[in-house]
């Protein structure tokens, strides 16, 4: 799973 | 994109709209609380710094750039342009309680412990709470007008709608944020009383009245 701090979202 | 997203976007960009069209239309900001408005406007400014280094997509970068905008705006009427109108008397939640608790947290726990990433990370943590010095003058002056109700429910669906997103997103892409959701939790569960209050009284044409 990824979960790391790549911020596509608004 | 998803839909839960998309319609959390255009819920979000509604509730800014309501909010500006609102005070443009009324000549006046009374009923709306100015510290709210000014931490929105730290949380998009902290927030969208990475429209400095990172591209995502055209719909990214003009959702970010209209949410500052408009939260620069909102907050020019307040308390320049229609400042007379402002409710201070009833406007007075201390929002360091709320930006200090959050600048600490986002230092302790956070992805990466570098400017941009610790500001991002304090962005989430603001917006959850963001919205407590206007549930605090509401629930102050006892009361909200509906256009102010209908700005609050586009606010708060926003997040909710994230949430649904989030799941979404969890389950199809395999990819989820912790600290986005926890937090959009946190501010989600704070507009629920107000949601409570929507439904029963705001939709069936009544005014949002608190119990005395």
């Amino acid at each position: 799973i990824d979960a790391d701090a790549d911020h596509d979202e608004l | 994109m998803n839909i839960f997203r998309l319609l959390g976007d255009l819920s979000h960009l509604l509730a800014i709209i309501i909010l500006l069209l609102k005070i443009w239309k009324t000549r006046s900001c009374a009923g709306i609380s100015g510290k709210s408005q000014i931490l929105f406007a730290i949380v998009y400014t902290t927030r969208y710094l990475d429209l400095l280094t990172t591209y995502i997509s055209a719909y990214n970068t003009v959702m970010k750039l209209v949410f500052i905008v408009a939260s620069y705006a909102t907050v020019y009427l307040m308390y320049v342009k229609f400042k007379a109108t402002y409710d201070h008397n009833h406007d007075t939640f201390r929002i360091e309680f709320l930006l200090v608790p959050a600048l600490i947290l986002a230092l302790l726990i956070n992805h990466e412990f570098t400017v941009l990433e610790v500001l991002w990370t304090f962005s989430i943590y603001l917006e959850s709470v963001a919205i407590l010095p206007q549930l605090f003058l509401v629930s102050k002056t006892g009361e909200a007008e509906s256009i102010t109700s209908h700005y609050l429910f586009a606010l708060g669906s926003y997040r909710a709608l994230y949430l649904l997103n989030w799941v979404y997103r969890y389950f199809v892409e395999d990819h989820y944020e912790l600290i986005a959701i926890v937090a959009g939790v946190v501010q989600t569960i704070l507009y629920c009383d107000f949601f409570y209050l929507y439904i029963t009284k705001v939709l069936k044409g009544k005014k949002l009245q608190l119990p005395a």
